[in-house]
């Protein structure tokens, strides 16, 4: 079954690249990075900078938290919120170079995971679906 | 490394049970639906009616679609569309007997499984989480 192989596949095969990954900016509001999530149809993406560094990342349900008021959702706060006072900073980060045995347990927890290099780039992300879809492959016999 | 019993798991053994999934009435608003999707913080959730029968899923893409005018989102219109207007209805559902290597590839585009029984009332959900982290588990040697 290869498994060996499996495991060893790094993330820098596996991701999807910064050039096809939806993000928003730190500094956008909150009513700009929910276009982008609506006309994308991403729930959560990556918060980068004008340098491509990784910030965090922003997703309805943060969005969506921070305008909720105790009556209603205060939609008209969207566009005096921005990003970056509302997103998830806490967020794991691997190597291109990253082996699948390495960082399969943060797919647990996390949809998706982002590639960043040695020098602070943000390089792509390594989503569930690419790793299930190799599983699949990978047991039917 | 047990890959035939893994692979054939039950989904009855591995679902989130009813009690524990939350879930809206398909006559309920939008309003109401992002209220609850907020609440829980799921960014999708199963679309019931009160006989516990499954009728589709409800997610935030799916409700910002459906109020994204031309000029900026109308979110008073949220109030006044139902969920049955918007859901997901073409949703893959499995059998509580249903073994993991039948449905494994389902999770490769969908993020849950709705677990249906055979007089057709909803169940539960079968989650990646779930599935990723027996995988993870079944792995580390
Ligand atoms: N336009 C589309 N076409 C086909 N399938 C779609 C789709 N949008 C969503 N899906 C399906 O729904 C899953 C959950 O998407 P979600 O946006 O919540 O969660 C996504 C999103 O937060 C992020 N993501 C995926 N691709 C992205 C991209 N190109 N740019 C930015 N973020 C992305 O990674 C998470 C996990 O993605 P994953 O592919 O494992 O899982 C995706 C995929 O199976
Ligand atoms: N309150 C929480 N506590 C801990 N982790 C949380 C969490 N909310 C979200 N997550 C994490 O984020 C992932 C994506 O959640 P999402 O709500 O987009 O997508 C969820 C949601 O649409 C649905 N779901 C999961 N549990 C549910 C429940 N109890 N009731 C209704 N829907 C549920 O199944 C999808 C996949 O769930 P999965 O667990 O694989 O993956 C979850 C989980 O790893």
């Amino acid at each position: 079954l290869h498994s060996e192989k499996f495991l060893d596949l790094k993330a820098g095969d596996l991701m999807i690249p910064l050039e096809r990954v939806a993000h928003v900016q730190s500094n956008n509001s909150l009513e700009h990075a929910l276009l982008v999530l609506t006309k994308s149809g991403y729930t959560a993406v990556p918060v980068l900078d004008y340098h491509d560094r990784l910030h965090g990342l922003i997703s309805t349900p943060l969005i969506m938290e921070a305008i909720l008021g105790l009556e209603r959702i205060e939609f008209e706060k969207l566009e005096k919120i921005r990003v970056e006072e509302v997103m998830n900073k806490k967020i794991p980060r691997i190597r291109p170079d990253s082996p699948l045995h390495q960082y399969l347990h943060l797919l647990v927890d996390h949809p998706f995971i982002c590639v960043e290099n040695e020098s602070g780039f943000f390089e792509g992300i390594v989503t569930r679906r690419v790793v299930l879809d190799l599983l699949t492959k990978k047991s039917s016999f």
